[in-house]
């Protein structure tokens, strides 16, 4: 509140990843200098894709922690402490990647509090590395500040890198990096004068993203299965396999509301794509607003003539009309079958269409629902679907539901100067497919709990985990199979799991936190509810979100179903509620800030006609 | 007169004016399945004002219900209802209500109208009352359709062709003419239009002052965005 008023003792971020399960606790002691109490606010951020899991504060000796309760149950707390005027929500969303926690409490006089926060989550391996981003933001600087990761990787750790955007030339001998084969450690922790702008200043140049990016050796084919306290996980990501050649029908909306920096960004972005495109690879082009148009009416080989025609033709998309979803994926869709049919296309090659909108269908068939009914059909689980929801005034939802429904995943694409990157990334993510039909079998007597073990494909760069109970607390070994679909051939290994003597491995440690494969697999588990949550028949939506819940509470996981329900001092009837964000409540929340920014006049009584359900049309005078 | 399109799914609404000479005549709604017929006289200012810019509102609504044989004339004067057969005439400066088989009416004193016609459409009509000694506006009228889901698709008129859903998007921001209303491109009916966002004025709550409703405002009488011209929907008579 009072920034001379208050001293910031220390904030801390400890990050332990333990086989990428990276567990953070982010702690702050601050103290209230002033002769009378006064609000002192904590402002962390957490990644988007970490769960909370518990928070605390510790006041005048008391310490006062936060309850993981189901989101229902968490809201009639949150509606009474609204109504008597609180503002209730710790969580909002902040920039892409991250997610602001945000706590202020009353301190009494010359008396400390200490925050402190932890998350958990499973980093998800992107085009070859996994990332750990930690972002620090202390208005002044800091009597003591660090960052510390250590990364303990029994698999072996084949590189580290560590940036950040605040790091000068003067900072960066500060960071210290420690790499053995199977650990890591990283720490960067500056004095108070090191933190300042300038000699004398009070400002901090602590004021950014602390990025460390790592991958691990991929020794084995069969790929890494860690067995730890009667459970298991298993990466696998083999390193050395042919690619497989794909058959791709970008289908673009080029609708009036494209028009600008969009359309001209995936101009861009579709220039570079076709140029990546390897020459085994099939492509085609269906540009759409209400009328669908395409380059070819079936697909190419991506040969250097082609791929220059192309070029040409994606020059002269411009925006215009409407936006007809439906009969554009679908013309995407028709040209694929045909040319599967008419063996235009390799018999071992991996199809997909990639969906790229800005909008909702807002011509031909509109009913969302009907579109994901028709594609599902069309597609008949043969061809991934990847949509590509540009800016903020697409429905989301609509289009991860769609993705998921057919082997694919969707992803936002933010309007801003880097969406040709943002629209390539995803490319590079998919652009290389290694195996399609995966299954990975484990012995069924030996284990139970098992997560998704089927998968439509695996992508280089990319990484698939399967975790799961084990039925005998003392087995220490178990058989591993693994069957797919790979370039000319078909891709089988098997082999033999054994546990890892973690106090061998890492002699000098007391303690890694023990339950990390359980809690893994308790995080992949609920993820994976999560996502069936979404699709499917009522009744398995149902027991998804109800098995999901009962998971979150026992593992105290803030997720979509949980709230974290926070008790202050000074309120104990009055709580206050940490939610976990879904991406289109992310979305809705970007959006409605957009909108008071571009129409921060409009008028506050316009309000009450926001929220009417029945349309007004009507002539008056001014 | 202004017209507005509110559109609650989208959080939007679209607006336009339409003016011509005083004492012209425009169609509204015209349903020809359910017979039903609205039309409008403008009227102007008294003279014109300082800043030349003629004011034309509407004075005076003619309706009519072929099924039901029911027929209205409404002006900012009275209110007169042709119903079985005979003609009942309603002073604004009564609260009266009348409820036939076919048609509903509630006047509220000096304030505005209520109609409800059977199975078909309600709307309410308000009565803005200027000073009386007012150097150049006179009083005038509104027509709001609150229900209008019975009509048939084959609806049209000023208003009534937008009783249906309208598809249209709104792109590419940029500063306007005025800070505080930027323009954008408009994607509707095939056609490219530079339209303003702004705000008019609904008068349901507050009849004096009313209440802003942001719209994207598009120019030339709606040019683009109603079916045809603005000059299309004149009629020769209120019936």
């Amino acid at each position: 509140a009072n920034e001379a008023q208050v001293e910031v003792h220390s904030m801390a971020v400890d990050c332990t990843v333990t086989s990428r399960f990276a567990h953070t606790v982010m702690t702050s002691v601050a103290l209230n200098k002033a002769n009378s109490s006064q609000e002192i606010s904590f402002d962390v951020e957490l990644p988007k894709t970490a769960f909370i899991t518990n928070f605390s504060m510790e006041i005048e000796g008391e310490v006062y922690v936060g309850q993981v309760k189901e989101k229902e149950k968490a809201k009639k707390q949150y509606e009474k402490a609204v109504s008597s005027g609180q503002t209730a929500g710790l969580v909002k969303a902040s920039g892409r990647k991250m997610e602001k926690f945000s706590v202020s409490v009353n301190i009494a006089a010359e008396s400390n509090v200490t925050f402190v926060l932890t998350y958990e989550e499973l980093l998800q391996r992107k085009l070859g590395r996994y990332e750990i981003l930690t972002r620090v933001k202390p208005k002044l600087p800091v009597q003591e500040f660090h960052i510390v990761a250590n990364i303990y990787e029994p698999q072996g750790i084949a590189f580290v890198d560590v940036h950040a955007n605040f790091l000068s030339n003067d900072l960066l001998p500060l960071v210290e990096k420690t790499v053995t084969a199977q650990k890591a450690h990283i720490s960067f922790s500056p004095t108070m004068e090191q933190q300042r702008k300038c000699p004398g200043c009070d400002g901090t140049q602590i004021d950014g993203d602390f990025v460390i990016n790592y991958d691990v050796e991929r020794a084995q084919t069969l790929g890494d299965i860690q067995i730890v306290n009667g459970y298991f996980v298993h990466f696998f990501a083999p390193s050395d396999l042919p690619r497989v050649p794909k058959n791709v029908v970008f289908v673009i909306d080029r609708s009036g509301s494209m028009s600008g920096n969009k359309m001209q960004q995936t101009r861009e972005a579709l220039q570079a794509i076709l140029t990546d495109l390897h020459e085994e690879d099939h492509f085609a082009l269906v540009p759409f607003d209400d009328k669908i148009l395409s380059w070819k009416e079936s697909l190419y080989k991506a040969t250097k003539e082609n791929v220059a025609d192309a070029l040409v033709y994606v020059q002269n998309i411009h925006a215009n009309g409407l936006t007809n979803i439906n009969d554009a994926v679908m013309k995407g869709i028709n040209m694929l079958h045909s040319d599967r049919e008419h063996k235009r296309i390799p018999e071992r090659s991996f199809d997909m269409i990639i969906l790229l909108t800005d909008g909702m269908p807002n011509t031909g068939e509109s009913n969302i629902a009907r579109i994901q009914e028709n594609v599902k059909s069309a597609l008949g689980g043969k061809t991934s679907l990847f949509c590509l929801g540009f800016g903020n005034d697409v429905d989301y939802s609509f289009l991860d539901v769609m993705s998921s429904q057919n082997r694919g995943l969707a992803r936002r694409i933010f309007e801003a100067s880097d969406a040709t990157l943002q629209l390539q990334g995803f490319y590079e993510e998919v652009a290389s497919p290694l195996l399609s039909e995966l299954d990975l079998r484990y012995p069924d007597s030996a284990v139970d709990a098992l997560t998704t073990n089927h998968f439509s494909q695996l992508f280089n760069g990319s990484e698939i985990v399967v975790a799961g109970r084990l039925t005998d607390n003392n087995l220490d070994n178990f058989m591993v199979d693994v069957f797919g679909q790979g370039f000319e051939n078909d891709f089988k290994v098997q082999g033999e799991a054994k546990a890892v003597d973690w106090n061998a491995l890492y002699p000098e440690e007391d303690y890694i936190f023990g339950d990390f494969t359980e809690r893994l697999w308790a995080y992949l588990t609920i993820q994976q509810l999560l996502d069936k949550s979404k699709i499917g028949a009522a009744d398995e939506k149902a027991n998804a979100t109800a098995e999901a819940l009962e998971m979150a509470l026992r593992y105290s996981f803030v997720t979509p179903l949980t709230s974290m329900v926070v008790t202050k001092p000074d309120s104990r009837d009055d709580p206050l509620i940490a939610d976990k964000l879904t991406e289109e409540q992310r979305q809705r929340e970007e959006k409605m800030a957009i909108r008071a920014q571009a129409y921060q006049y409009r008028p506050i009584q316009s309000q009450s006609y926001l929220h009417q359900s029945t349309p007004v049309y009507f002539v008056d005078g001014d | 007169p202004h017209f507005i399109i509110e559109l609650p799914d989208r959080n939007d609404s679209l607006c336009f004016n339409i003016n011509d000479k005083p004492g012209t005549i425009f169609n509204l709604v015209t349903d020809p399945t359910t017979g039903i017929l609205v039309n409008g006289q403008i009227i102007g200012d008294k003279k014109i004002p300082p800043d030349g810019k003629i004011n034309t509102y509407f004075w005076r609504f003619g309706i009519v219900h072929q099924t039901l044989g029911a027929r209205l004339d409404i002006s900012t004067k009275d209110i007169s209802v042709f119903q079985d057969g005979e003609w009942v005439r309603l002073l604004w400066s009564d609260t009266a209500s009348i409820k036939g088989a076919n048609v509903e009416l509630l006047v509220t004193k000096d304030r505005s109208l209520t109609v409800t016609l059977k199975d078909s459409v309600k709307f309410v009509i308000l009565l803005h009352k200027v000073w009386a000694n007012h150097p150049y506006h006179r009083d005038y009228l509104g027509f709001y359709t609150l229900d209008s889901h019975l009509l048939s698709s084959s609806t049209h008129g000023l208003l009534g062709q937008f009783y249906r859903p309208i598809d249209y998007e709104v792109t590419d921001l940029r500063p306007g003419a005025v800070p505080e209303k930027p323009d954008a491109t408009m994607y509707v009916k095939g056609r490219e239009l530079t339209v303003t966002r702004g705000w008019q004025r609904d008068f349901r709550r507050d009849v004096k002052n009313g209440e802003d409703v942001p719209c994207w405002f598009i120019h030339n009488n709606g040019t683009g965005l109603i079916d045809g011209e603005a000059t299309d929907y004149v009629v020769s008579g209120l019936f």
